[in-house]
């Protein structure tokens, strides 16, 4: 796992409670805007279940701490999007909390029903994502969340090792947490 | 002198994945087998991709030729370090494969200030 130059991080006095919003879907008409909130819901949660912090959806946009959007092309960040596949998705660092997401991607939520080729699971990159908004840089390791690339038609969401073992460096480690409940192919080869 | 990409006898891509038409990253697949002192047209554009990425020390260099020099096989060599592939220091066809991913927008080098946003 890897930081950004710094090691930043979010900072509140007492327990850490982020909220999140999800901006406009009609980029993504194809999928009902309550699936693209649970795919977002179970990516938090994910990070949630291995640090002690907490996310709340919210509908108040701009107040929120986390800010999801999809964008087009250049959108004024200074990180132009570049059309299908490419690059994905983007995110800052802490605590910017703005993750933007690629509009012209196929994004899916369910393989089952997208069928195109170059569909892109919205909770895998939502889950990478994340990570970025919590402090995390790319990591080297091929099986983790936090590797920078991820093919079409490819789902992976599930935290590895190094995925946990950075977040948690950062914030610690959630109370409820043992590492046996990560995979067991993931746990054997824990160095810890 | 341009790369033999089309004649029968050129590079084997059976190790390149399926491409779609519109991919943004599709056309790195012509730069199969390049090393050190080659002229190939594209590999301007993946010294962008690097530099975009985090694997040229300065974003200003001069990026626009197509020259396969020195600095461009010490990125090569730095982003098969960094990515976990083996290091063949030339764009072999899992190097190029891994290029052309899908990836996240968020550059792989964790020292350049330009990284995710760190100054914004």
């Amino acid at each position: 796992f890897a930081f950004f130059p710094g090691e930043p991080r979010w900072v509140r006095s007492g327990p850490l409670t982020l909220t999140y919003a999800i901006g406009p879907t009609d980029a993504v008409d194809y999928i009902p805007r309550a699936e693209v909130e649970a795919a977002f819901r179970r990516a938090f949660r994910r990070w949630a279940s291995v640090i002690p912090v907490r996310f709340e959806e919210t509908t108040e946009y701009e107040a929120a701490d986390v800010k999801v959007g999809f964008y087009s092309g250049d959108h004024g960040d200074g990180e132009p999007f570049d059309g299908v596949l490419g690059v994905l998705a983007h995110a800052f660092s802490p605590d910017s909390g703005l993750l933007h997401l690629d509009s012209a991607e196929r994004w899916a939520v369910d393989f089952r029903v997208e069928g195109s080729k170059v569909a892109v699971d919205l909770e895998s990159v939502a889950t990478h994502e994340i990570g970025h908004v919590l402090g995390l840089a790319h990591s080297r390791v091929k099986e983790a969340v936090m590797y920078p690339s991820l093919s079409p038609r490819t789902r992976k969401v599930e935290l590895r090792v190094d995925d946990v073992e950075g977040v948690q460096a950062l914030y610690g480690s959630n109370p409820n947490f043992t590492f046996s409940s990560l995979f067991e192919s993931d746990t054997s080869s824990a160095p810890k | 002198r341009p790369f033999p990409a089309n004649q029968p006898d050129g590079p084997d891509r059976s190790h390149l994945p399926p491409g779609h038409r519109d991919d943004t990253w599709r056309s790195f697949e012509r730069l199969l087998d390049a090393k050190r002192g080659t002229h190939i047209p594209g590999i301007g554009d993946l010294k962008r991709y690097f530099a975009r990425f985090g694997y040229f020390p300065s974003p200003t260099s001069n990026l626009t030729d197509n020259a396969f020099d020195s600095r461009f096989e010490s990125a090569l060599t730095l982003y098969q370090t960094r990515l976990g592939l083996p290091v063949t220091s030339k764009l072999d066809a899992r190097t190029l494969s891994q290029i052309m991913t899908p990836r996240c927008g968020v550059p792989d080098s964790v020292n350049l200030n330009r990284t995710g946003g760190v100054q914004r």
